[in-house]
């Protein structure tokens, strides 16, 4: 069987808006080391990519790999009946057609339980190659949410070069131009308020603000978020997950015929 | 203007 019990649903709830307008079916990969999840949107432009390690969970046990066919938007109805603070459990037999959900009120007075039909999906899985990316940046995920919000308003594409100095990303639209320039502050005082650049030479890539905007839903999930770039590869946008693990999209870049 | 590229052409199906 599989049983995978988390402290807090909200976690759970998190993952799923951040990931649901991006993508509608995904497998929930599960295996004694944990719980992951590939899955591409539909134009086959970007993936995400979740890792939960199995020590993260209150609970957790597998006693075979299994791929628990999901669709996302019918778990988030689900998860919409869970309180925040409750305990949320995932379970299933083996060889179930149904994802059972139980979530529990902190004091036990209310349980609800709800059964899921799992669906069978194509496991298309892409091989993404170890990359030395070039240029990283930490910085706090609710400043890059409103870059890329912003930014959405005045054009379609957005140009995201880090520099030694900090990262500028930049739109063009038909009202003319901008840039929003985030500098290195690794002084600040709380680390999820830092900016912090890694390079090895600057790298400029262009991409679709409609994309980056769907990975900026799971701002939720943490303070931080981490951009990695290398020239002419996706950009990994990763969201750590505390204690937990993390949730990563890729994203292919535009590039200038 | 740029063109979208599928992420295909950098990560491998298998």
């Amino acid at each position: 069987m599989f049983e995978a019990k988390l402290n807090e649903a909200s976690l759970l709830k998190k993952i799923v808006e951040a990931i649901r307008e991006l993508v509608t079916d995904a497998n929930l990969d599960c295996s004694e080391a944990g719980i992951t999840m590939q899955a591409m949107d539909s134009s086959h432009v970007s993936l995400c990519a979740l890792n939960l390690r199995s020590d993260g969970f209150d609970h957790y046990r597998c006693d075979r790999n299994l791929s628990l066919g999901l669709n996302l938007a019918n778990l988030s109805k689900i998860l919409k009946c869970a309180g925040n603070n409750d305990v949320c459990t995932l379970r299933t037999e083996d060889d179930a057609d149904t994802l059972t959900v139980t979530f529990e009120s902190p004091k036990q007075e209310r349980i609800s339980e709800f059964e899921l039909k799992l669906i069978a999906l194509d496991a298309e899985h892409l091989g993404i190659p170890d990359t030395n990316y070039k240029a990283q940046v930490r910085m706090p995920s609710a400043e890059f949410q409103r870059i890329i919000r912003d930014l959405s308003v005045i054009g379609d594409t957005c140009s995201i070069a880090v520099g030694k100095d900090g990262v500028r990303f930049g739109v063009e639209g038909d009202l003319g131009s901008g840039s929003i320039s985030v500098k290195q502050n690794t002084a600040a005082e709380k680390e999820e308020e830092r900016v912090e650049v890694h390079m090895e030479e600057p790298v400029e890539l262009t991409f679709a603000l409609r994309y980056l905007n769907f990975f900026a839903k799971a701002t939720p999930l943490g303070p931080i978020v981490a951009l990695s770039m290398s020239p002419d590869v996706p950009v990994v946008v990763e969201f750590p997950i505390e204690t937990v693990g993390y949730l990563r999209f890729y994203l292919a870049p535009k590039i200038d015929e | 203007l740029p063109r979208q590229v599928a992420l295909a052409t950098y990560f491998q199906a298998h």
